[in-house]
């Protein structure tokens, strides 16, 4: 998992 | 992704049919208080990212802002507007044996030592498990409003979609898997199966919501 993108879920 | 987007209006749907439900019948009558206060602290904690102000998209803004919003909302309904009609003696689930294991789990598992990735991590964690008090209440009631059972189903249905969302993202993106979401994803998708069942083959051929004696 790349942290730099975030959790971009909801 | 198709399947994130509908899994996101079933979320919202799950939260409109519970508010419904609560005024209309003005009454928050077969309805956890405990997993609406769970769903508060995972809605807080998860998204405190928005006091950053690194903001991923506008409708991520809002939906989060939403849901914050109105989770305290139903809070405010519970306990103080329609108080008399919710009965805490049924509502025994010990929310403190949740609460305890994703602390210690998001101290293990996070992607960060920090104040944004531990609550987000923790908040992956209840999230999973948060509907336990409300399944729990179920069962020891035995039977359940046709409206209250839709509501379930609608958040069943969100976490369902998530799934062939992760396998969409998946094959179609590079930047890896969300381990931790998934895997907590999947559990809390399977709390649902057996609940699942009962409705799909009782509430919606129109049958009474009715547990197995």
């Amino acid at each position: 998992f790349d942290e730099a993108q975030g959790h971009d879920e909801l | 992704n198709i399947f994130r987007l509908l899994g996101d209006l079933s979320h919202l749907a799950s939260i409109f049919i519970l508010l419904h439900k609560i005024q209309t019948s003005r009454s928050c009558r077969g309805i956890s208080f405990k997993t609406q206060v769970l769903y508060v602290v995972v809605f807080c904690t998860r998204y405190l990212d928005l006091l950053t102000f690194q903001l991923h998209s506008f409708y991520n803004t809002i939906m989060k802002i939403f849901f914050i919003g109105s989770s305290v909302y139903i809070l405010y309904l519970m306990r103080i507007r329609f108080r008399p009609t919710n009965d805490p003696s049924i509502d025994t689930f010990r929310i403190e044996y949740l609460l305890g294991p994703c602390a210690v789990l998001s101290l293990i598992f996070n992607y960060g030592y920090n104040w944004i990735e531990i609550p987000w991590s923790f908040s992956i964690f209840l999230e999973s498990v948060a509907i336990l008090p409300q399944l729990f209440m179920l069962q020891r009631t035995g039977e359940a409003e046709a409206i209250t059972t839709h509501y379930i189903a609608a958040l069943g249905a969100y976490r369902a979609l998530y799934i062939p969302n992760w396998i969409y993202r998946y094959l179609t993106e590079t930047n890896g898997v969300d381990a931790i979401a998934v895997v907590a994803g999947i559990v809390q998708t399977g709390l649902y199966v057996d609940f699942g069942y009962i409705y799909f083959t009782k509430v919606l051929q129109g049958q009474k919501f009715e547990l197995p004696a």
